[in-house]
């Protein structure tokens, strides 16, 4: 199974837009906190604005 | 012949399992040739009774991949899945469950320390282990209230950003997000209209809901500059959004028009182009080990649910690689609403080996079906029938969950559903 979100946020910043990780938050955007392939479980951190 | 039947040594193989599914596949298809040809060959003859006709069915989509998938595509996969349900709700022998769970465990590297429930004789069987709860507490949610949390235990398949309204599966194979979520349908434009209605007859009740269907009539893209709701409070932009639709029945028609399609062509779901906000998606994919209950990743009202019937191929990341467009084919449950910053969708797809979808707060809701299935056989014949277009999905409304709040709201952490064997 699969679970499959799609959301609207604020615009994060331009490296967050090409690979999906933002290396740095920008105020205010949306900041990914993922890795591809990456383990993950019910209540941790996918990112933030 | 006696002679050779006496003398003759049998040794029995087993078949290996993909032949099994090979042939069985196979089989199906043949069987399935076999009947249509027949059927045509009677309708030429004229020898079709009305009582004869088969039931009008979906048009089943036929995948393109390489030869593995064109074999499971033949494959009756969603009665397999309801099979294989049915079997693992059998109770198991009381003294065979704690050896079997701990196998099963091993196998798929469930962590037995985390079970709610240690005593593992309780489950009755492996669908009931299989929707087990977790202790309290083994799962903390992130202290920042500012992030949107994992919904499920599992593995990042892929994220990133919506350009072009598509979505990319993995491996660079892309599908479209209409065909995920779902156009605009008319229905959309049935709950403005009503909105419309209370406006044209605003009595003191009507004036109670009219925030609620205000609300729903933003996120189906008429304005898209949302309330931060959820945030507290409304926005300066909301009420005057709301008077000026109270002074003109013309200017409420023309929100409905808009919201099926907006003048500048762009989809109903597409942030507004003049806001600072962007369309993102995260697939996160559940093995069979994992925790199966899903939650929800951030505050937000779920204002709808599509139900797609679909097909229930597998979602292993194999076949992710090997079956453009997977998610669009697969039975899904789209739950569609707002959160603090605008459109939030959440789609759990079921798989073959799994089963049936269940969210808490949607009882009418039934996955995996034979009901289901031929609802949604007839809504398509129905559809057909006066022309229409049939979208590919049964669509529900939860505004009347909350009043003030126009759909069914949910904090974050809180368990939504899972997924369930059969």
């Amino acid at each position: 199974s699969s679970i499959v979100l799609v959301f609207e946020a604020p615009v994060g910043s331009r490296k967050s837009f090409d690979t999906g990780w933002s290396g740095g938050a920008r105020e205010g955007g949306w900041n990914w906190s993922i890795e591809k392939g990456q383990r993950i479980k019910v209540g941790e951190k996918i990112g933030y604005v | 012949l006696r002679y050779a039947l006496r003398n003759t040594k049998v040794e029995w193989y087993p078949i290996p399992v993909g032949v099994g599914i090979g042939l069985l596949g196979l089989l199906h298809f043949y069987r399935t040739r076999r009947n249509e040809k027949r059927l045509q060959e009677k309708e030429a003859l004229g020898e079709v009774w009305e009582n004869e006709q088969p039931l009008p069915r979906r048009r089943r989509i036929r995948p393109s991949g390489p030869w593995q998938v064109q074999i499971m595509s033949t494959l009756p996969l969603k009665a397999m899945s309801r099979l294989w349900g049915r079997f693992n709700e059998l109770p198991l022998p009381y003294y065979l469950r704690v050896p079997g769970f701990k196998l099963y465990s091993w196998f798929f590297g469930v962590n037995l320390n985390e079970v709610a429930e240690p005593d593992l004789h309780t489950y009755p069987n492996l669908a009931s282990f299989f929707y087990r709860k977790l202790k309290p507490g083994v799962r903390p949610l992130d202290p920042d209230t500012r992030a949107v949390l994992s919904p499920a235990d599992g593995r990042i398949l892929q994220f990133g950003l919506i350009e072009r309204g598509e979505v990319e599966q993995v491996k660079g194979v892309t599908y479209s997000l209409d065909a995920l979520l779902g156009a605009a349908t008319p229905s959309h434009a049935d709950h403005s209209k009503k909105f419309m209605d209370h406006m044209r007859e605003p009595t003191q009740k009507d004036t109670e809901n009219m925030i609620a269907d205000e609300e729903f009539a933003r996120m189906n893209g008429i304005s898209y500059t949302l309330p931060k709701l959820l945030a507290g409070g409304s926005s300066p932009q909301h009420e005057t959004s709301l008077d000026a639709s109270t002074s003109s029945e013309k200017a409420s028609e023309a929100l409905v028009k808009a919201d099926l399609a907006r003048g500048d062509g762009t989809p109903w779901y597409a942030p507004k182009p003049t806001s600072n906000n962007a369309l993102y998606y995260v697939v996160i994919y559940l093995a069979p080990g994992d925790y199966h209950r899903f939650h929800s990743p951030v505050p937000w009202v779920v204002e709808s649910r599509r139900h797609f019937a679909g097909e229930l191929y597998s979602v292993s990341p194999y076949l992710q690689r090997h079956l453009p467009g997977l998610f669009t084919l697969n039975e899904r449950v789209v739950l569609l609403g707002r959160w603090r910053w605008g459109f939030f969708s959440y789609t759990p797809v079921g798989a073959t080996n799994v089963g049936s979808i269940k969210v808490n707060f949607d009882s009418e809701l039934r996955t995996n079906s034979l009901t289901t299935d031929t609802a949604a056989d007839m809504a398509a014949a129905e559809a057909a029938k006066r022309g229409e277009e049939y979208h590919g999905f049964v669509e529900a409304t939860y505004r009347h969950a909350s009043r003030t709040l126009g759909g069914h709201p949910l904090q974050r952490g809180e368990e939504m559903g899972g997924f369930q064997l059969g």
